[in-house]
């Protein structure tokens, strides 16, 4: 084969139990994820070009626990990681728990492109976004109103429980957005 | 969790993965995705990016474990996903998707779906939640 190509925006327990409209909306969104790389590779572009559109496609979209629709944490904030790899050359590019960067994918593939390290975390991961440029946004932007209810709700059920933190989402999330019940992260 | 993995014209074979982490996460807590080896691994054989729960895809060091797999015992990328989720992982606890060198495509979980795409340039596409 010439090219190949295969994403995922996430797995768990996800339900069928929900309106065809809705069903179709994340087969379009995918799809649409799809044809993204598609096109790239079909026009001989590069894996890694492929591999970082694809992502900043879901990234961008609200549904998928990346980028914005990410949820939110124990203190209403969000932390997102990314990481990104070449298996030739064994080049590899990570970040984790920035703030305010909107696309971490690719802040990832410019920490491997542009840096001698491969990993960096939090405040330093933002002080290397300021120095390679990617574009940067408000802790606002990654707002959606579904997953603030899910935090609410997971905030409850600690008050009520052992207090310890789940690593699985709480039962009643299940229901609370289409696939997003224990779509882990 | 997003992720993607692909092989080009030159074999050039990468993979990425992107997350917001779980729900209601403390202390810093840090998932399979950003360690390499772990949720996000391409070598010269195969790209993988993972989802699920992250704790249990860090301790499988999943990523290398498929890797590891198909050079050395040898098995092809769809023996080494199984053993993955099958063998290592238990129920309910990833998602995987890989291709290997060849542009073989693996896309599977061991939950009872996962949000997926694939495609390749012999015009094979599927785009699939649930099994």
């Amino acid at each position: 084969k010439e090219w190949a190509l295969a994403l995922h925006g996430g797995a768990g327990a996800i339900s069928e139990d929900r309106p065809d409209s809705v069903k179709q909306a994340y087969f379009d969104d995918l799809d649409e994820a799809l044809t993204i790389g598609e096109d790239i590779l079909a026009d001989g572009g590069s894996a890694e070009d492929a591999v970082e559109k694809v992502i900043n496609y879901l990234e961008d979209n609200p549904r998928f626990n990346a980028g914005k629709g990410a949820v939110f944490t124990h203190d209403g904030e969000h932390e997102l990681d990314a990481a990104f790899m070449v298996g030739n050359t064994r080049e590899a590019g990570t970040v984790t728990g920035v703030k305010t960067v909107k696309n971490p994918i690719t802040l990832a593939r410019k920490v491997m492109e542009t840096s001698e390290h491969v990993m960096f975390a939090t405040e330093g991961a933002e002080r290397y976004a300021d120095k390679v440029g990617v574009e940067r946004v408000d802790q606002e932007y990654f707002y959606t109103e579904s997953r603030y209810e899910a935090l609410q709700r997971a905030l409850d059920q600690e008050e009520e429980g052992d207090g310890k933190q789940s690593s699985l989402i709480p039962e009643e999330d299940k229901t609370a957005l289409y696939a997003d019940g224990e779509k882990y992260g | 969790t997003v992720g993607a993995v692909a092989v080009d014209k030159d074999g050039q074979i990468v993979a990425g993965t992107s997350t917001g982490g779980m729900t209601n996460k403390k202390f810093g807590r840090v998932g399979d995705v950003p360690i390499i080896g772990s949720g996000t691994y391409a070598s010269d054989v195969v790209a993988v990016s993972m989802t699920g729960w992250g704790e249990k895809i860090m301790r499988a060091v999943s990523g290398h474990t498929v890797s590891s797999y198909m050079k050395y015992k040898p098995a092809s990328l769809e023996e080494a996903g199984d053993y993955l989720l099958q063998e290592v992982l238990n129920p309910g606890e990833a998602g995987m998707i890989a291709v290997d060198k060849y542009g073989n495509i693996y896309t599977d979980m061991n939950t009872n779906g996962m949000f997926r795409g694939s495609s390749d340039s012999e015009g094979n596409r599927e785009v699939a939640i649930w099994d």
